[in-house]
């Protein structure tokens, strides 16, 4: 098993990686790496070794081939069909996000259960009732699904697409469903949690 | 120095307390927080007690001193308020979240450079002209800053916050800006690395 914290580190050294290539850099150290990014440059060494990723001595990385054996690594090499489910103020913010499509994400439709909203289109994809989540998932053959529905009804909708042969849920509901889905993959992100964690991180600093 | 990892664990829990204390239960102990969020009841309360939080035997944990005690080592007993940098997609969803008000943050300004927006409100708050930052701020007495605005406006926009006596950023722009400012706390949340995590989690799955 690999651990989490690596895998997490290897998204943000891919990111790196590409604004590398967008400047035409061709390889990098790890000491360039960490310079940018904060972690040692063992820790950076150490993480892509346990992917089996090395450089060469005095080289470095070649960066096309790094970022390439990441995205295979992280299974972002291919594209993902994504559904929404609640297109409201988070919702419509996040499929207009340029920013998940440059990334292979393709969002091939919506759910919601507000009346005005069905019928209508985000970025292009269809809102569709939720009451049809059943009956239409399947037929999309989406992978993932991101949540973006009040609180209460996070945990009902992420059992109802687990039946429907999703693979992964993004939760942004302040719930934790990650327990309670035993045969789904749940990531939930709180961003109230995050604007927490900088105040803590503001008050320690006052304490220290 | 107290774990990072252990304070963010701690918003969880208070987050569960808080649903506690909306359904009136007066008591919990380390073994039913443990059903509802997925850490082991030792890990629970290990946590705590780096906090000095400690339950009593056969009784648990008073759910309300609890929850106070948790706020008052997170920060959040008192208001903060908030500048918004970046009234866009996300920037407007993010202002109109009422979860953030529930929690005592409050949207005192915000700030674009886009003519249009400038001299119209959003959640009630007004929005300046991103040029005008150094001149507002001081006067505003914020604490907090958040930043949502395109990737390459992020570190200078950085730079001067930390000028202007911002305590904390909280970043959505995919770049880190933690090392780069030494003099300001940053909290980076990249909402495409989130995603990237969920494909890994499905992916690892899928292999193991
Ligand atoms: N807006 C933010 O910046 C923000 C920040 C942090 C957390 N969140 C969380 O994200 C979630 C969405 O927040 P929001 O601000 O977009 O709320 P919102 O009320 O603006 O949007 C919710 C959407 O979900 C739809 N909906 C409700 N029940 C549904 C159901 N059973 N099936 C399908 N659609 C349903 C509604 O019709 C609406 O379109 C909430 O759980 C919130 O706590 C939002
Ligand atoms: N929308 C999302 O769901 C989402 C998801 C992940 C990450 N992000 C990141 O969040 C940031 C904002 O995304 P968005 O979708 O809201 O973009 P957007 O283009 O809709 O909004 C950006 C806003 O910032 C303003 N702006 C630009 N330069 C500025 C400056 N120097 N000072 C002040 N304001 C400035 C623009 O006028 C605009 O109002 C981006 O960095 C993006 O990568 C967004």
């Amino acid at each position: 098993m690999i651990p989490a914290a690596s895998a997490n580190r290897l998204g943000i050294y891919l990111r790196e990686l590409e604004r590398l290539e967008r400047t035409e850099i061709s390889t990098v150290n790890s000491r360039q790496l960490s310079e940018n990014l904060g972690w040692s440059d063992a820790q950076i060494r150490r993480d892509l070794a346990v992917f089996g990723l090395f450089g060469r001595r005095g080289v470095g990385y070649t960066v096309k081939e790094l970022a390439a054996s990441i995205r295979q690594i992280l299974g972002i090499n291919r594209n993902w069909d994504v559904i929404l489910i609640g297109v409201g103020n988070l919702g419509r913010a996040l499929a207009g996000y340029r920013g998940f499509a440059s990334n292979g994400y393709r969002l091939v439709a919506a759910f919601d259960n507000n009346p005005a909203l069905i019928g209508t289109k985000i970025a292009n994809a269809p809102i569709y009732s939720v009451e049809r989540l059943e009956e239409l998932v399947p037929t999309l053959q989406a992978q993932l699904a991101i949540l973006a529905v009040p609180v209460d009804h996070a945990p009902p909708l992420a059992q109802r697409l687990s039946q429907c042969g999703i693979q992964g849920i993004l939760n942004f509901a302040p719930v934790i469903l990650k327990p309670v889905q035993t045969d789904i993959t749940c990531v939930d992100v709180d961003l109230a949690l995050e604007l927490q964690r900088l105040v803590f991180a503001v008050v320690s600093r006052d304490r220290s």
